[in-house]
C-alpha cells in the first residue's frame, strides 16, 4: 500500500 | 508604515478562503515587493504560498518589511464585515503588534475600521527548488474542482495518470472505482475551456483527495488552474490571481513503502 510523505521530505528548511 | 490598498475587497476574500481551509493561522511577509505568505498545514503534507504583488495594489507602501501573524478564523470575520464592492486597506505601523483592515463603501458613505492583535509565529520557511516537470496540465479551475469533488466520494486517494493523449484520474473504495479521463482539446476559440498538457515523460503519481479538495477552494481566484508534476515530487497545483499574483499548492506525493 501507498504512504502520505511530507513536503519536509522534499523542501529543505530555509 | 505599511499601507496596502484594493478597491475590491472581494479579492481579500477570496484569497482568505482560499487558504483558512487549509491553515489556521499564517504569516504574512510584507516587504517592497509585495505580500507573501508560505504556510504548511498542520500535517506537513501541504504547503501553501501566496504572492501578492505590490504593483496589483491600488496603493502600496512599505517603509520597512515586517511580518504579520495573523490568526485566519480572526481574519475571516473581519472580512465577512466588508462588502465585496467595498475598498479595503490593510494598515500597520512599524514594529505594531496590531494590524488595521479599513473599509470603506464606493460613495465614502460608510468607513468602518477593525484592528486585530497580531501573533508570533515563528514559522520556518523552506526553499522551494525550481523543478523542469514532466507533465504540466492546464484547465479550467472549475472542472478540476468538479472532478475532484466527484472523486472524492469513492476513495481517499486519487491516482493521476497524465500522458500526452489526456490525463486521468482514477479512485477506488469499498464502493468501487471511478475515472475520468481529459483528453487535450484543440479549442484554440475558448482558451479558457480548453484541456492542455504539456509532457517531457509520463508521470503516474497518487495524491490524498482531501488536500485536493481543499485547494479548490481557490477556484473563485481563476478561471484556469495549472497542475505541474514530476515522479516522486510534490504536485503544484497554481491559481493566478489576476493583475496581482498567484496561490500555490505543493503537496506531497503518497508513495510505495
Amino acid at each position: 500500500d501507498k504512504n502520505q510523505s511530507t513536503i519536509g521530505s522534499f523542501f529543505k528548511k530555509k | 508604515m505599511f499601507e496596502a490598498r484594493l478597491t475590491s475587497a472581494a479579492t481579500l476574500k477570496k484569497v482568505l478562503e482560499a487558504v483558512k481551509e487549509l491553515l489556521n493561522e499564517a504569516s504574512f511577509d510584507c516587504s517592497d515587493s509585495g505580500i507573501q505568505l508560505q504556510a504548511m498545514d498542520n500535517s506537513h503534507v501541504s504547503l501553501v504560498s501566496l504572492t501578492l504583488r505590490s504593483d496589483g495594489f491600488d496603493k502600496y507602501r512599505c517603509d520597512r518589511s515586517l511580518t504579520m501573524g495573523m490568526n485566519l478564523a480572526s481574519m475571516s470575520k473581519i472580512l465577512k464585515c466588508a462588502n465585496n464592492d467595498d475598498t479595503v486597506t490593510i494598515k500597520a505601523q512599524d514594529d505594531a503588534d496590531t494590524v488595521t483592515f479599513v473599509f470603506e463603501s464606493k460613495k465614502q458613505e460608510k468607513i468602518s475600521d477593525y484592528e486585530m492583535k497580531l501573533m508570533n509565529l515563528d514559522q520556518e520557511h523552506l526553499g522551494i527548488p525550481e523543478t523542469d516537470f514532466s507533465c504540466v496540465i492546464r484547465m479550467p479551475s472549475v472542472e478540476f474542482a468538479r472532478i475532484v469533488r466527484d472523486l472524492a466520494q469513492f476513495g481517499e486517494t486519487v491516482l493521476i495518470c497524465c500522458t500526452k493523449e489526456g490525463v486521468k484520474f482514477s479512485v477506488s473504495g469499498d464502493v468501487g472505482s471511478a475515472n475520468v479521463k481529459l483528453a487535450q482539446t484543440n479549442n484554440f476559440d475558448k482558451e479558457e475551456e480548453s484541456v492542455s498538457i504539456e509532457m517531457q515523460e509520463p508521470v503516474s503519481l497518487s495524491f490524498a483527495c482531501q488536500y485536493l479538495i481543499s485547494f479548490t477552494k481557490a477556484t473563485p481566484l481563476s478561471p484556469r488552474v495549472q497542475l505541474s508534476m514530476s515522479s516522486n515530487v510534490p504536485l503544484v497545483v497554481e491559481y493566478e490571481i489576476a493583475e496581482l499574483g498567484y496561490i500555490r499548492y505543493y503537496l506531497a506525493p503518497k508513495i510505495e513503502d
